[in-house]
C-alpha cells in the first residue's frame, strides 16, 4: 500500500497509472502536516 | 429462474469487461492519432527550416516528465552506472508520461475528451483505417469512456 | 425470460469479440509506427512543447528517458515524496529542461 510499482520506458504505454500516482501524491495532507508543525524538509529515506 | 439468474450475472460481468476493453481501444486510438500528428508536424517544421533541429533541443519518445515548483529541494542519489537513481522531493510533484504531453500540446484533437471540432473530426477519422472510423466518429461527438 | 437473456449474453460475446480483434489490430498498428525508422526520428517534442504543457509554465520540469521495463517506484507521500528508478537494462538518462 505505501508504494506504487510501474514500470516505465515503454512506448505508449497505458494512460491511467500515472493518474493514480498523481491522485495519492496530490491527495496526501502531507506537505499540509509538515507546514503545520513547521517541520524541516524530510530527511532522505535511504541513500543508494 | 436459477438459470436466469446465472445469465444475469454473465450479462453483468460482460457488459463490464466491454466497457473496459472500449476504453482501451480508444486510448489506443488517441495514441495512434496524437503519435501520426507528432510526426507530420515535426516533418512540417523539418521542411520548412530545411534542417533537422539540434539534438541537444529535443527529447525522443519515449519519455517521462515530472514537474515540480521551482522552490522544491530535490535531493539526488544516482549509481555509478547511472542504472539506479533515488529522488527524494520536500514538496509535491507530478508525474506525466509522453502520451499525456502529446495530448495537452492538442496532437489528438482533442477526442481524450470528446471535445472535437468538424474539422478535427474529419482530420482524425482520415487518419485510421476504416473499421475504426466509427469509434473515432462516437468519441468526437462526445460519447468517451 | 431465459431465452430472451441467452439471446443477449450472446449479443454481447459477439461484440466482445469484435473489440477484442480491433485492440489487437489497433496495438499492433501502433506498434509498427513506433518502430517505423523514420517515424522514431521524428517522434520528439521541443523543450519548450514541454514548457507550454505544465501550470505554471515556469515549473522544475525532469525529464526521464529509460530502457524498457525500468521499474519506478513512488513512495506513498506520508513516507516522503520520494521516487526510485531502478533498470536493468542499461542506464537512464535524467536531465532538466531548460528554463528559456
Amino acid at each position: 500500500r505505501s508504494r506504487i510499482l510501474i514500470s516505465i520506458g515503454e512506448s505508449f504505454g497505458s494512460a491511467d497509472k500515472f493518474q493514480k500516482i498523481n491522485q495519492m501524491l496530490s491527495s496526501s495532507d502531507w506537505s499540509l502536516k509538515r507546514s503545520l508543525d513547521g517541520g524541516s524538509a524530510p530527511k532522505p529515506l535511504k541513500r543508494l | 429462474a436459477q438459470e436466469c439468474e446465472d445469465l444475469k450475472a454473465e450479462r453483468q460481468r460482460r457488459q463490464e469487461r466491454i466497457k473496459q476493453k472500449q476504453s482501451q481501444l480508444q486510448e489506443l486510438i488517441v495514441q495512434q492519432i496524437a503519435f501520426k500528428n507528432l510526426v507530420q508536424r515535426n516533418r512540417e517544421v523539418e521542411q520548412q527550416s530545411k534542417r533537422s533541429p539540434s539534438a541537444n533541443t529535443i527529447i525522443q519518445l519515449p519519455f517521462i516528465i515530472i514537474n515540480t515548483s521551482k522552490k522544491t529541494i530535490i535531493d539526488c542519489s544516482i549509481s555509478n552506472d547511472k542504472f539506479e537513481y533515488l529522488f527524494n522531493f520536500d514538496s509535491m510533484f507530478e508525474i506525466h508520461d509522453d502520451v499525456e504531453v502529446l495530448k495537452r500540446l492538442g496532437l489528438a484533437l482533442g477526442l481524450e475528451s470528446g471535445r472535437c471540432s468538424a474539422e478535427q473530426m474529419k482530420i482524425a477519422t482520415s487518419l485510421v483505417s476504416k473499421a475504426l472510423q466509427p469509434y473515432v466518429t462516437e468519441m468526437a461527438q462526445g460519447s468517451v469512456n | 425470460r431465459f431465452q430472451e437473456l441467452q439471446k443477449e449474453v450472446s449479443e454481447l460475446t459477439e461484440a466482445e469479440e469484435k473489440l477484442d480483434e480491433l485492440i489487437n489490430k489497433c496495438s499492433l498498428q501502433l506498434r509498427l509506427l513506433t518502430e517505423d525508422t523514420h517515424n522514431k526520428k521524428l517522434g520528439y517534442v521541443r523543450c519548450q512543447d514541454l514548457r507550454n504543457t505544465v501550470d505554471p509554465p515556469d515549473q522544475i520540469i525532469m525529464v526521464i528517458r529509460a530502457p524498457a521495463e525500468t521499474a519506478m517506484q513512488v513512495s506513498e507521500p506520508s513516507e516522503g515524496y520520494q521516487i526510485s528508478l531502478k533498470s536493468s537494462k542499461g542506464p537512464i538518462d535524467v536531465f532538466l529542461c531548460p528554463e528559456d
